[in-house]
């Protein structure tokens, strides 16, 4: 373990509990693709099924567990709970055209040819593209909320302290992951867009709106 | 360098 990938779970932990409690509190989950949300559920199912067959450290048990949880209760809220605030007309993005070409990747390129393996490699690449249906979303509404850009601010930010965490590995441990290092590439470069945004407007106190 | 899955990352 080392600092940047500690900060990026950190991060990753606060862009999850940063939603759910803006959607809980609130009472709506206006602004938020539901779509984005049954995908990072269905990324942590299926890159978390070790937890039944490996205890790697409580650390690592905790985390997955509290992922899991907190992602199926948000998926819970949105389509469930609050349905009736769920901004379905603007939720539209294709999530099949997403879901089917990582699929395929993921039989094509992995480590190996497990099951196991190929769930997590299906995993790896899903996650990378699971917040388009939300840019979507925001680029069709105009506009986000400040809390939700915060909450895209830690999501980008994990992946991004992950790309530093591996460079760290790769100096000091000769340790490297093509696969999640061109995955987590591709995912943190999909937020550059945001981060511009995020850093020229929220934190100047302005409203995340679009058009720039 | 052996690229290797990290079995310990979240």
């Amino acid at each position: 373990m080392n600092i940047f990938r500690l900060t990026g779970d950190l991060s990753h932990l606060a862009a999850i509990i940063i939603l759910l409690l803006k959607i809980w509190k609130s009472r709506s989950c206006a602004g938020i693709s539901g779509k984005s949300q049954v995908l990072f559920a269905l990324v942590f199912t299926t890159r978390y099924l070790d937890l039944l067959t490996s205890f790697i450290s409580l650390y690592n048990t905790t985390m997955k567990v509290i992922y899991i949880g907190c992602s199926y209760a948000t998926v819970y809220l949105i389509y469930m709970k609050l349905k009736a605030t769920y901004d379905g007309n603007h939720d539209t993005f294709r999530v099949e055209f997403l879901i089917v070409p990582v699929g395929g990747l993921a039989f094509l390129v992995n480590h190996d040819f497990s099951p196991l393996e190929i769930l997590w490699t299906f995993s790896i690449y899903l996650e990378s593209v699971a917040i388009l249906p939300q840019l979507f979303m925001i680029s069709k509404t105009g506009e986000a909320e400040t809390i939700t850009t915060h909450y895209l601010f830690f999501l980008g930010l994990y992946r991004a302290l992950y790309l530093i965490n591996w460079i760290w590995r790769f100096y000091f441990e000769g340790f490297f992951d093509m696969i999640a290092i061109v995955a987590g590439v591709v995912q943190t470069i999909l937020y550059c867009d945001f981060f511009y945004l995020y850093v020229t407007k929220v934190l100047k106190g302005k409203k995340l709106s679009l058009p720039a | 360098r052996t690229p290797v899955r990290a079995k310990d990352e979240l």
